[in-house]
């Protein structure tokens, strides 16, 4: 039963473990996360998508920091599966720094609307904030879309690329909507675009009956509506490393405790 | 993972058999005696082994420690132990049988991270407090 990996120290002695021994090994482990069960997710192939590579970047910043701190794993933790990101910023290190938890969610929506009643482009997402643990409040919320060159008719433009919430739908006309964060990028770039989405993810967290939804426009600047795909937006068809996603922080608002067995 | 867990029980009972038939002396602790004193021993958690690798994605594991051995006089002599500690051992000299020696347990411990998906795929990174522990002591 030896084990040979280069993270573990060589003078631990191992000993294959009887199944009952492992599954009460589990249980308490499971415990310990404060699990009520072993997590089984869905679709093969998820590693490779941009949340868990954006969260193993997260990870990784934060390992290097309490590292830095002396208050870390006295061994480098290596990851179950490899991965090559590279989306973290120092803005995100800064929420690290105050979280006790970081959340990545993924989109919902099956089929994108990309053409309004009023013949405005748009792409909906939506992202389900009801499994949050119980304790834990956002102090910051983020959506993130990654956008390629824009089709090559919009060479030399500028793009607004804006988030809106929604609120209100309606059978046979446009959803109500409240604009939220909007970027002004050029046609010809690439890359992540990050949207604040602080205060409504609190709003969905507290009144997750009024989660409708978002909703993603691209314009001109003088204000004609563009075609989200030749904008160069990813949606759902794209790449797994570039599908959207929302990511929360949270700190934790009191202290949990186990329950007692 | 934990090494000599089967020496530990053999050598509590050998601790319990000696207990009871003499009273430690101070100066009665040799070097075979001190090797046996309250401290670290290494223990890694490996949610690999566990089988967990579809839903851990980091860490594979993680040395925890967990601490083990005597608290016996003087205990300042190879780790930290409490000014409580120390009344503890003087009663127990007095009165072995009725009164345990101090307990050996961390006095330092460390958070690890763990990266982890849920049954939704989606992904969560927390921070758990008090799980890795960085030294022992006498309490």
């Amino acid at each position: 039963c030896g084990f040979t990996d280069n993270h573990v120290h060589s003078s631990f002695i191992y000993r294959r473990l009887r199944n009952h021994e492992r599954r009460e090994i589990q249980r308490e482990i499971l415990s310990i996360l404060g699990l009520p069960h072993r997590p089984r997710p869905f679709s093969p192939g998820k590693q490779a998508s941009s949340a868990p590579l954006f969260m193993l970047d997260l990870y990784n910043a934060m390992a290097v920091e309490e590292e830095e701190e002396g208050v870390a794993q006295p061994y480098r933790a290596a990851p179950l599966l490899g991965h090559s990101p590279a989306l973290t910023s120092a803005h995100d290190t800064n929420f690290l720094n105050d979280a006790d938890m970081v959340m990545s969610f993924v989109n919902l929506v099956e089929k994108d609307k990309d053409f309004s009643h009023q013949r405005r482009h748009f792409k909906e997402f939506r992202f389900d904030l009801t499994q949050i643990p119980d304790g834990e409040a956002v102090t910051a919320a983020e959506f993130r879309i990654y956008k390629d060159r824009s089709h090559s008719r919009y060479d030399n433009i500028t793009l607004k690329v804006s988030i809106y919430q929604v609120v209100k739908e309606y059978q046979n006309k446009d959803a109500e909507t409240f604009l939220l964060d909007s970027k002004k990028v050029q046609a010809s770039d690439g890359g992540w675009l990050v949207f604040d989405i602080t205060a409504t993810s609190n709003h969905w967290v507290m009144n997750p009956q009024q989660n409708l939804g978002l909703q993603l426009c691209v314009e001109t600047v003088d204000g004609r509506s563009v075609n989200i795909k030749s904008a160069g937006i990813i949606g759902r068809n794209g790449p797994q490393s570039k599908q959207p996603f929302l990511v929360a922080f949270f700190k934790a608002s009191g202290v949990l405790l186990r329950s007692v067995r | 993972a934990a090494g000599g867990k089967k020496k530990n029980h053999n050598r509590n009972k050998s601790t319990n058999q000696q207990e009871s038939s003499r009273a430690p002396k101070t100066g009665d602790y040799n070097t075979s005696e001190q090797k046996q004193a309250c401290k670290k021993h290494e223990l890694y958690v490996s949610f690999r082994d566990l089988g967990w690798q579809d839903w851990i994605i980091a860490p594979e594991g993680y040395a925890a420690f967990y601490c083990d051995g005597e608290c016996s006089f003087p205990l300042n002599a190879h780790m930290n132990a409490t000014n409580h500690a120390i009344v503890q051992t003087l009663v127990h000299l007095m009165f072995p049988d009725n009164v345990p020696k101090p307990c050996c347990a961390p006095t330092k411990l460390n958070a690890i991270s763990v990266l982890y998906f849920d049954d939704s795929s989606n992904v969560i990174l927390k921070k758990y407090r008090n799980m890795v522990v960085r030294s022992c002591g006498c309490h």
